[in-house]
């Protein structure tokens, strides 16, 4: 599962 | 990367280029609310400063940079270039109002752990700051009550990005498990402010007709 703190999102 | 994020992402960038070409071509910022383009380079700094220090792809790289420049670039045209066009007087919402709140709630929710508080804080702020830099604009729009087509397609382009990226969080949640609690809730709220606007614009600018509030 990945996690929410990757922020790979913009 | 998923398409209704990819699609979010360009309707996001044609916001800005849409932005920038109506303030070129009219050489004015007339009906533009500079307290929400300094919003929005708070917000890009803050969330994407992280660009220095973390790679993701080279697509979030470019991304980042365009957005941070971008913004930077509209402010320099709004408060320099065509500062003369700019009028004060109608765009009187209160940042304080935003930033404050944006703040305090960045230091009780976000992600931070013992490795990252800091950049896990700013990340969050400009979440939620993001999710209301749109209402200066918005407060000025109510104030002089119409709008030039152009600047309704700037605003539908801004608001279309976040309103795409909610497809993309049900997607992502379905295929990989992925949930970014504060992200989603911010996002909702931020689509949700412009619902009156989406509703005048698909039933008036889209038939051709001026963008007016009723009175």
């Amino acid at each position: 599962e990945k996690n929410h703190h990757s922020h790979d999102e913009l | 990367m998923n398409i209704f994020r990819f699609l979010g992402d360009l309707s996001h960038l044609t916001s800005i280029l849409i932005l920038i070409h109506k303030i070129q071509t009219s050489r004015s910022c007339r009906g533009i609310s500079y307290k929400t383009q300094l919003l929005y380079v708070i917000v890009f700094v803050s969330r994407y400063l992280d660009l220095v220090w973390t790679y993701v792809s080279l697509y979030n790289s470019l991304m980042k940079l365009f957005f941070i420049s971008s913004s930077s670039y509209i402010l320099y045209l709004i408060k320099i270039r065509f500062r003369p066009t700019l009028d004060p007087s109608i765009d009187t919402f209160s940042l304080p109002y935003l930033i404050i709140p944006a703040a305090i709630l960045s230091l009780i929710f976000n992600y931070a752990d013992e490795k990252a508080w800091l950049s896990e804080v700013l990340w969050s702020f400009s979440i939620y700051l993001e999710s209301v830099a749109i209402l200066p604009q918005l407060f000025l729009l109510q104030r002089t009550g119409e709008a030039e087509t152009i600047t309704t397609h700037y605003l539908f382009a801004l608001g279309a990005y976040r309103a795409l990226y909610i497809p993309n969080w049900i997607y992502r949640y379905a295929t990989e498990s992925f949930v970014d609690p504060i992200a989603i809730i911010s996002g909702l709220i931020q689509t949700a402010l412009y619902a009156d606007f989406f509703y005048i614009y698909f039933t008036k600018v889209i038939r051709g007709q001026k963008f007016e509030l009723p009175a």
